[in-house]
């Protein structure tokens, strides 16, 4: 089973990929895309040999062919669905990101229970009516949901979206979600990422 | 040194133990700690030890003492002041949250280059020109900036951060970030979070 700081490093090296074809290089070796990651080339060579052969002894491999590879280990090789539940500070901010939409992933719609947003436009989306969520993911065939609702509401609404058959949730909510076996759940904590940092203010000053 | 999913995981245990302390449960053990997170309970002890000797053989750890001791280790005993820069989509839907105020990250003050952003009032902040940066961390003493500028604007406004003094940097644009020896940043990237989420789909109908 592949770990998800592994996919994490398939997702940067993707990108230092992306830039090296930009500036017009065709070949990199291990060693070379480990410098630039600041990482080992055996951790490198690691990530890639749960996925195949990629290299060639000596060569490396080329560019073009190894963000191909890696496009098609982790889907970026097709288009996402992607539903917001909650059009509150969190969900209207991600609507139009345009950096979802450079990786495949499209915000398609946005749902809310408060009947003062439900049918308002925000941005290119309409809130709509969250009692309507199961038959708008079919019509829009959603593969994804980002969750930004309360953290009191926030395991309610991920029963309703798998109920609807979606496999994947990103949830911003700071409340960990029970979902059956087959679900995937990304969480985001800021806060926790302060914490992390606090921390290292903290224990730099006990040194 | 202590690794950073042993401080994520020392952040889960604090959440954990406010909420037993609520239920008003005295003690707990490790393997307890452990089945709640989903952990072994050699992995809560082993986390514990790199900060000394927490519990006693046989009873466990007292809730409140343990809470305190984490709180310790990662700064949340005390108060911090947090700076945002850019008062765009994501640096407005951080403004007022609730959760950070909750853990002791106060945000004091939001800075932008805009011209006709300058001056405005966003819900309980005004925002202020970046060129006084340096002179409003001061007087607010700031410990934490956290940087929700575009991509390309992103590298300039870090330098400009390091130069006052700060040593902690979350950051929201996806571009990592140069910075000297100890100053500590986080990296918020959600489209990497969809990333291992189509990556999860990919992998699954692969199999
Ligand atoms: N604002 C932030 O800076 C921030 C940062 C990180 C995480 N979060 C978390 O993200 C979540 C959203 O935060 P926010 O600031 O956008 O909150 P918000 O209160 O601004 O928005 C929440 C929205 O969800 C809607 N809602 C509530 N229950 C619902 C339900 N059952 N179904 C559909 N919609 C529902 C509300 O009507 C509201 O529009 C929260 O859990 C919060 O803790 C917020
Ligand atoms: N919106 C999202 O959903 C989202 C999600 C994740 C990450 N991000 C990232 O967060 C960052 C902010 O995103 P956004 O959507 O809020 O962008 P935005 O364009 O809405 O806001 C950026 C703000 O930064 C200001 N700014 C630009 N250069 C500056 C400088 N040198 N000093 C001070 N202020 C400056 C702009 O005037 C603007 O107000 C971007 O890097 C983006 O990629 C955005």
């Amino acid at each position: 089973k592949v770990s998800l700081s592994t996919v994490r490093r398939l997702s940067k090296y993707y990108r230092t990929l992306a830039d090296l074809i930009k500036d017009g290089v065709e070949y990199v070796s291990s060693d070379e895309l480990a410098r630039i990651e600041g990482l080992t080339s055996a951790q490198v060579r690691k990530d890639f040999s749960f996925f195949g052969n990629f290299g060639k002894r000596g060569l490396g491999y080329t560019t073009l062919d190894l963000k191909q590879n890696i496009a098609e280990i982790l889907g970026l090789d097709r288009q996402w669905n992607v539903a917001i539940i909650g059009a509150g500070n969190i969900g209207t901010a991600l609507i139009d990101y345009k950096e979802f939409a450079a990786h495949g992933f499209h915000l398609k719609m946005i749902f809310d229970n408060d009947p003062s947003k439900i049918g308002k436009k925000i941005k290119s989306l309409y809130v709509k009516d969250i009692e309507t969520m199961s038959e708008e993911f079919e019509k829009e065939k959603i593969d994804i949901a980002i969750l930004a609702v309360p953290a009191e509401a926030a395991q309610q609404a991920a029963d309703r979206i798998v109920k609807t058959g979606v496999k994947a949730i990103l949830n911003f909510a700071p409340r960990s979600l029970n979902v059956p076996e087959g679900t995937a759940v990304r969480q985001e904590n800021t806060a926790m990422e302060l914490e992390a940092l606090s921390y290292f203010i903290t224990s730099k000053q006990k040194q």
